[in-house]
């Protein structure tokens, strides 16, 4: 693997929930 | 607007922690790079919420982060241009 992601990093849009950081413990 | 505060993060969950930063963050980072700034609040979120909030209080911090964040976009996507090109 190269660790290329074209869809890194995720994008913050205002206003819109944060999706991010999906493996955040509660 | 109220600044944010460390026991205002500390009431709501992780999820909605970073996404009340990144409301912050995200103006002050626009006024900056107004193209890239939705990327940018993005790779900051990625820091720990305390040093977050300081960089929300410390304008030079916030600078310094953003120019370290910026570079490391541009050499990402330098990379993945030079992929594509084979």
């Amino acid at each position: 693997s190269n660790g290329s992601n074209i869809n890194w990093p995720p994008e913050f849009r205002p206003g819109e929930p944060w999706k991010g950081l999906q493996n955040i413990d509660p | 607007q109220v600044p944010l505060t460390a026991s205002m993060l500390a009431a709501a969950l992780p999820q909605e922690q970073k996404q009340m930063l990144g409301e912050r963050l995200y103006p002050l980072i626009q006024d900056m790079h107004p193209t890239l700034a939705g990327k940018i609040t993005g790779m900051l979120l990625e820091i720990d919420n305390s040093e977050l909030l300081h960089m929300l209080e410390s304008q030079e911090s916030l600078h310094s982060k953003v120019e370290e964040a910026v570079a490391v976009l541009q050499a990402h996507q330098a990379k993945d241009t030079a992929q594509k090109k084979g």
